[in-house]
């Protein structure tokens, strides 16, 4: 390699270098070193070293799709949040259900499972319907069917002493909050029928007045109106999410 | 929710997403963990996305999908988070959410709307896990 070459290679570098460090200080994006990277939401740290210990052995490192069901599986033993694997999350039957999914970026080939019942490991099993068939998403218990017969332990109930107890407190709050609208009771638990927007204003007028006095005319005279009935008591947080 | 994106030491991406889904959700509702382009999406050759948050609104929009497609585009990855984030919001101005965005060379940012989102990194220029903060 001559001398003109090497100051060429030499200068290539620097103006990288001084790249990186302008996109660096632009705001939250950021410049990686070389790969692998694992990038995952939430603060989830066990999750992604779990996937970085596979996709950076010495070995070769393991594949990208490998990577990923290793840092899935780490939250859902550990139960990120409360938000991952089972124990979590009750529905209004107290029942916890998996979702999930696994994508190869290098075939476009998708696995996923959802509302799958009786079975713990959700990613491993949409990997599963991913290698192991044509289909992109199984759902329920044929999907609890499926990963079971592919071998994953089940069928196991995937409630906790935690989500039986949360799912109590709501019962008992007269399952309040809820993802119903335009549906009479509005304020207590079903079975839950449904009514027209303005029969469901007069029920929650009623059921409002009968509570509370007067107290619900400022509600009623404001743009709450517009908004389909119950619509208002969604909730999502830090560890209420999809 | 935990959606991840990872890409190997071939350059090769694979997401991933896993979830329980919402508390007291009515029976039999499934949310956007396993809808493609919705929670996470990811092509090796433009780069990734993952999704959190109010998964009845997201579906509706597969942002992860719209992040993936306005990079192979051209768009930055803060601006196409940005942008899937905008575009829900502009319809749904009380939804809450976030997506992170990753391209291929391993640029990554990320957006979010209604709650202040956190998103963790691992390259090999870190000596652990990097937690960053995303304000709406």
């Amino acid at each position: 390699m001559g001398r003109s070459s090497v100051r060429l290679l030499v200068g290539l570098l620097l103006l990288r270098s001084d790249w990186c460090l302008a996109v660096n200080s632009g705001g939250p994006a950021e410049v990686s070193g070389a790969f692998p990277l694992v990038v995952s939401t939430w603060p989830f740290r066990e999750a992604v070293r779990a996937a970085w210990e596979v996709v950076s052995a010495s070995d070769g490192g393991g594949s990208a799709v490998d990577a990923v069901v290793a840092g899935c599986s780490a939250c859902e033993v550990l139960r990120c949040d409360g938000t991952v694997g089972p124990g979590g999350s009750p529905d209004e039957n107290g029942e916890t259900t998996l979702d999930a999914l696994i994508m190869n970026g290098a075939t476009m080939e998708i696995g996923a499972v959802a509302a799958m019942r009786y079975v713990k490991d959700g990613i491993k099993a949409a990997k599963l319907v991913m290698d192991h068939s044509l289909h992109t998403l199984l759902v329920g218990e044929k999907a609890t069917d499926f990963a079971i017969s592919m071998g994953l332990p089940g069928p196991i109930n995937l409630s906790s002493p935690e989500s039986l107890e949360k799912w109590r407190n709501w019962r008992q709050n007269h399952c309040q909050p809820n993802f119903w609208k335009n549906v009479a009771p509005a304020g207590s638990c079903g079975p839950y029928r449904p009514i027209s927007v303005a029969q469901a204003l007069d029920s929650v007028k009623r059921e409002v007045e009968g509570s509370q006095g007067g107290a619900c005319q400022e509600w009623f005279q404001s743009d709450n109106l517009l908004e389909p009935i119950n619509s208002h008591f969604k909730f999502i947080d830090r560890h209420n999410h999809d | 929710t935990i959606s991840m994106a990872v890409i190997d030491k071939m350059g090769h991406i694979a997401v991933g997403t896993s979830t329980n889904g919402g508390t007291f959700k009515i029976p039999g509702r499934v949310g956007d963990g396993p809808i493609p382009g919705s929670s996470s999406y990811g092509d090796d050759e433009v780069g990734a996305c993952g999704a959190s948050g109010d998964g009845d609104i997201m579906m509706r929009f597969l942002p992860c999908y719209q992040v993936v497609e306005s990079m192979r585009r051209g768009m930055e990855p803060q601006d196409a988070a940005r942008d899937a984030i905008s575009r829900i919001a502009r319809k749904y101005p009380d939804f809450v959410g976030a997506i992170f965005a990753v391209n291929r060379k391993g640029v990554h940012a990320g957006a979010c709307h209604g709650w202040t989102f956190q998103y963790s990194v691992r390259n090999s220029s870190m000596h652990d896990v990097e937690v960053i903060t995303i304000y709406p």
